[in-house]
């Protein structure tokens, strides 16, 4: 776009080009554009990705001069970005974007009657979440574009199961043009629609192209140790495998009824109980503890999740008003000391999965309020053998104190963010995490084969979602992989071992070129420096420090940018004679939940009807 | 309707229904210090459906502010205003606003109509647009005070006698006839009421489906709550 109202420059080409090659993606934006003023315009470039996605290679093209981006340690960046910000320019290129998105954008000065041409690409690792893999694609050209064109090529050498596409903007005479082919191992969707097409109206300059493209697609889930793909002598492990049992659960919700969850909050998190709880199995267990300077619960130990527990559950769970401070530490301490008791005495069922979910707005400001302290009276009580999962609602909670609690205790955290559909996002939340299949899960290699394994532990495998290993083999030319599994299940021990062996590409996909060279080794690494990054945050101060050096190392090497690394962008030269350099970064959640913060009341104008009392009168 | 008496400072809510027969005219504000009255006039269901129950909506307003000399009705057709001696009509099928020295109005199309009184009170009135062939329903009109605090302390009718305030307490928590709904004691104005925990639709974000606001109800048209009964406000014209 440019910012003139009535600009002569022509958008003539917008492509979005994913591969996806076992999970990993790899997209390709590209826009190009013609000035076709008689004076030089400025013209913006503007794209989402996702916040889960490292970009990886920015150019800007511009009457056959490539301007690219380089990938550099941050704080050396840093020094290049303060010269610029001293001499007045602005140089951050990637801002949040909602939730799921970051916004990347740049601008640049063209001259007349010249092209630019951008390219952005991005990658990332498809998470399996609820039983599915989603490609998601924002578009939002601001004019109508000759070349208009998202294509998605999806191989997935296990077999796809189901492959769906829709789009936010897709009105019934635009369905059609949503091509879509899949063949067993292979999957080709395109949306192209012409300019005609993309007219809001007829002789309108207006675009229908306005919203998220979105691919959903569940690949074939192998029985017994997963699925092993040997590419250029590194490795992924894919396993999640069909049809097992799930295993009980013992849940202690931890609810914050401080004074700051007062309103809205309060109300949704009620709203957001009464459903979980209905979703409660039979055989699991819960308990309810409430918190604000004291701490009180439904009952002083689990309960079976029978239908008259809940039912009396619900009815507690209508009546909880906010009130006084928060007072973390005991109430987390109180779940613990809950579910370690209910152990001892055998209440609870021998295979079943303990974890506490944490609900909270605020810092601790009653009890113990020292943060760190707090992480260690958890581990301490904790001492691995439950998850703890941390829930933050709104802008105001300290994400990162919850994340490290959350990570150093087998479990996560996750943002809530404060809107209307604050319940709905806690209830998703809660599907992610409420059915175990297994415990205690270990994916073994031997060891003179590979090395630089990522994780290979897990505490927990939830239905709907996948466990990913990958790792580096030593021998560059071995074809078969032992490998065994062990983990703790329904009744039993799941007990697999097993032998994978190198795919041979030319008969998997005759008709394509060999293009998955990469892709096993960049997975791996996209994998590793994700494992880094959390290990630099929640491990012991040795390992934070070896593993934040190893991620950068990682990053630079990749050409990954991460929260250690920038992207640089030297601008074309302007007028009089100056270079103006651009930085791309990756956000943390601590700086996204400080944008949202700051941008809280542009995002909800309109939250002051709610704090005053409201009188009305409707029809149902 | 439904009346839905909202006090964030108790993180509460009271709601009780209101029944009567199709056209009856209701006062809902009324304050005679700075001459503010709204009235509003209910229909039924196209015809009487299967369960055999009557319910009734709003489908008009007659607004009047004496000292201001503004005038206005509100229907499901179309929104007329009468100001500086003339009328003026608005279309639901547009969207506009009209700016004047005593009187805002915002329409948004098909939605709802934001009104500012100048110097008294806010309000947003919803269309609520029913698919025209719906065999049972038809439009109807939602009534959301937003800013009533300038009004006086003698303000009265269904909505406007809680507009400072009402003082309530509920205990003796029981199971009700469904689980989730338990009935409860509530002692207020002087009584002692059986009340239930619902809910009921606030639809100012989201027209179509609203949001659940939970609610102790107050059975039979809200006896007890409200001053005198129903049919103390019941009205024979519009203005």
């Amino acid at each position: 776009s440019t910012n003139e109202a009535t600009s002569q420059v022509e958008v003539y080409s917008v492509t979005v080009e994913c591969t996806v090659m076992s999970r990993f993606a790899h997209t390709v934006m590209t826009s190009k554009a013609l000035n076709k003023a008689n004076s030089s315009q400025e013209i913006f470039f503007e794209v989402d990705l996702p916040k889960t996605a490292f970009i990886t290679n920015f150019s800007m093209e511009i009457e056959g001069q490539v301007y690219a981006g380089e990938v550099k340690e941050k704080e050396k960046a840093k020094k290049q970005y303060e010269k610029a910000v001293s001499s007045g320019q602005t140089a951050g290129l990637v801002k949040v974007s909602g939730r799921k998105m970051e916004k990347f954008s740049v601008s640049v000065n063209i001259a007349a009657n010249s092209n630019v041409t951008f390219t952005l690409t991005y990658e990332e690792l498809l998470q399996r979440k609820l039983g599915h893999y989603e490609i998601l694609t924002r578009v939002k050209p601001k004019t109508l574009v000759q070349e208009f064109q998202i294509v998605t090529n999806i191989f997935e050498p296990q077999g796809i199961t189901f492959v769906d596409a829709h789009a936010t903007f897709l009105s019934n005479e635009l369905l059609p043009l949503v091509d879509k082919t899949v063949t067993d191992k292979k999957a080709h969707i395109s949306f192209s629609p012409t300019v005609e097409q993309q007219r809001k109206c007829p002789g309108c300059d207006g675009t229908l192209i306005d919203g998220d493209f979105v691919i959903k697609y569940d690949v074939n889930r192998a029985k017994g140790f997963g699925d092993i793909q040997i590419v250029n002598g590194y490795f992924v492990h894919f396993f999640a495998p069909p049809e097992l049992p799930r295993l009980p659960k013992n849940v202690v919700f931890v609810i914050d009824r401080s004074g700051s969850m007062g309103g809205r909050k309060m109300a949704q998190t009620r709203e957001a109980m009464l459903e979980i709880l209905k979703d409660l199995h039979e055989e699991d267990h819960f308990a309810l503890i409430l918190f604000d300077n004291y701490i009180t619960g439904w009952r002083g130990s689990l309960s079976k999740a029978t239908k008259e527990n809940v039912d009396e559950a619900r009815v507690y769970v209508r009546h909880i008003r906010d009130d006084g401070g928060t007072n973390i530490n005991d109430a987390v301490l109180t779940g613990v000391r809950m579910l370690v008791h209910d152990r001892k005495e055998k209440r609870l069922p021998e295979r079943s999965s303990d974890m506490i979910i944490l609900m909270t707005d605020g810092m601790p400001n009653y009890g113990e309020t020292n943060l760190q302290k707090i992480q260690e009276n958890m581990r301490f009580a904790i001492g691995g053998n439950m998850s703890l999962f941390c829930l933050g609602f709104g802008d105001d909670v300290d994400y990162s104190f919850l994340d490290v609690m959350g990570k150093q205790n087998k479990g996560l955290a996750r943002r809530i963010y404060e809107a209307s559909d604050s319940a709905v996002q806690l209830q998703g939340f809660y599907e992610d995490v409420s059915s175990p299949l297994l415990l205690e899960v270990d994916l073994r290699y031997p060891e003179n084969a590979v090395d630089s394994l990522t994780t290979n532990h897990f505490s927990q495998l939830f239905n709907g979602s996948e466990i990913v290993v990958a790792g580096r083999l030593t021998d560059n030319d071995l074809d078969n992989l032992p490998v065994e599994v062990f983990g703790e299940g329904f009744e039993e021990k799941y007990e697999v071992q097993g032998e994978a062996s190198a795919l041979n590409w030319n008969v998997v996909y005759p008709d394509e070129e060999y293009i998955f060279g990469d892709f096993t080794e960049r997975l791996w690494a996209y994998l590793t420096i994700q494992q880094l990054l959390d290990k630099s945050k929640s491990g012991t101060p040795d390992e934070k420090v070896n593993a934040t050096a190893k991620a950068l190392d990682m990053s630079l090497q990749y050409s990954f940018v991460t929260p250690l690394t920038s992207m640089v962008v030297i601008k074309p030269e302007t007028e009089d004679g100056t270079e103006s350099p651009l930085i791309a970064d990756k956000l943390t959640e601590e700086q996204r939940q400080q944008a949202d913060k700051m941008a809280y009341p542009v995002l909800t104008p309109v939250s002051n009807t709610y704090s005053s009392p409201s009188f009305f009168v409707d029809g149902d | 309707p439904h009346f839905m008496i909202e006090l964030s400072d108790r993180d509460d809510a009271l709601c009780f229904n209101i029944n009567d027969n199709p056209g009856t005219i209701f006062t809902l504000v009324r304050d005679p210090e700075s001459g503010i009255l709204v009235n509003g006039q209910t229909i039924g269901d196209k015809k009487i459906p299967l369960d055999g129950k009557i319910n009734t909506y709003f489908w008009r307003f007659g607004i009047i502010h004496r000292t201001l000399g503004v005038r206005l009705e509100v229907s499901t057709h179309e929104i007329s205003v009468f100001q500086d001696g003339k009328w003026v009509k608005l279309l639901w099928s547009d969207t506009g606003s009209l700016k004047g020295p005593n009187v805002d109005l915002l329409v948004k199309k098909d939605r709802s109509l934001t009104v500012t009184l100048k110097d008294s009170v806010k309000f947003v009135i919803l269309l609520h647009k029913v698919w025209q062939k719906h065999p049972y329903h038809q439009d109807y009109l939602g009534f959301y005070t937003l800013d009533s605090h300038l009004l006086s302390p003698a303000v009265h009718g269904l909505l406007g006698q809680f507009y400072h305030g009402i003082e309530y307490e509920v205990t003796d928590l029981r199971p009700g006839e469904v689980p989730e709904k338990p009935d409860a004691t509530m002692f207020v104005k002087g009584q002692e009421l059986n009340v239930t925990r619902g809910w009921q639709r606030d639809f100012r974000r989201n027209v179509k489906v609203g949001e659940n606001v939970p609610c102790w109800f107050i059975h039979s048209n809200g006896t007890g709550l409200i001053d005198g009964d129903a049919a103390d406000y019941i009205v024979s014209g519009l203005f």
